[in-house]
């Protein structure tokens, strides 16, 4: 039997809000440790990986592993019927379940939803990401990040990022124009989810296509920061904490100049 | 212009 008690069901919202426009079905994958998704764009350029501790979860039972191959769709039309203060409770059979129930209790205990998502069946491809040391990781405010790749998408459909010791340099261009936003490192870190921290090993000038990194900043809401790691050899990495419980890390690989 | 790579071109599949 696999369950899972979630106190805030508004965070269920907000993960399935930060998936769903990117990956359309995905494995959950459940065992007595955590809950993870992997998933791909269908131009396998972008992929997302979800990880929800057991600890986030206010009752977590997995008696044995169990993967849930999940429509998001679906499941986001169910979650949109949860309140962010509903409790939301997750129950699959853990024996090749078709199916999974989810409850929805409102927070006075008056009102009770259940519902039941068939699963899916998928072959997705699944990617093995090393671990890597990037040369740069920049830590910035959710919102700013969020702010910069809508507004640089008024000028062009991908942005160069440009790391050096001191800023980081977001540019972009086409026909109505060129823009550069650069951000400062900030020397005090007052307000953390205010401040630009870049932590450079050697600089880095990357582009990526401004198209999915608008699908990232979805996750805003997760969390008021967010990290972007670069290296010239790698994908780019977005992530964002779910709390010290989590993550929602995003991985897209480069454009390069052919 | 610019040449968008896949992510499998650093990633192998598993």
């Amino acid at each position: 039997m696999f369950e899972a008690k979630l106190q805030q069901g508004g965070l269920l919202k907000k993960i399935l809000e930060s998936v769903k426009d990117l990956v359309v079905d995905g494995l959950w994958d459940c065992d007595g440790a955590a809950i993870t998704l992997q998933g791909m764009d269908s131009s396998h350029v972008a992929l997302v990986e979800m990880l929800l501790r057991a600890e986030a979860f206010e009752h977590y039972r997995c008696d044995r592993n169990v993967t849930l191959g999940m429509n998001h769709n679906h499941l986001s039309k169910i979650l949109k019927c949860a309140n962010n203060d509903d409790i939301v409770i997750l129950k699959a059979a853990d024996q090749n379940p078709d199916s999974c129930s989810l409850i929805l209790e409102s927070k006075n205990g008056e009102k009770t939803s259940d519902f039941v998502v068939s699963l899916v069946r998928i072959d997705t491809d699944q990617l093995g990401i090393p671990e890597t040391e990037y040369s740069a990781h920049v830590k910035m405010s959710s919102g700013e990040f969020q702010r910069i790749c809508r507004d640089l998408s008024q000028f062009g459909d991908a942005v160069q990022i440009t790391c050096s010791k001191q800023d980081v340099k977001f540019s972009s261009s086409g026909e109505t124009g060129k823009a550069n936003i650069t951000l400062t490192h900030s020397a005090t870190v007052d307000k953390e989810e205010e401040s630009v921290t870049v932590d450079l090993k050697e600089p880095v000038d990357l582009t990526f296509a401004l198209r999915f990194l608008n699908l990232f900043t979805k996750a805003t809401p997760i969390s008021d920061t967010v990290t972007l790691s670069l290296s010239q050899e790698a994908p780019l990495v977005v992530e964002y904490k779910i709390g010290d419980s989590g993550h929602i890390r995003y991985f897209l690989a480069p454009k390069i100049q052919e | 212009k610019q040449q968008q790579i896949g992510l499998s071109h650093y990633y192998d599949f598993l």
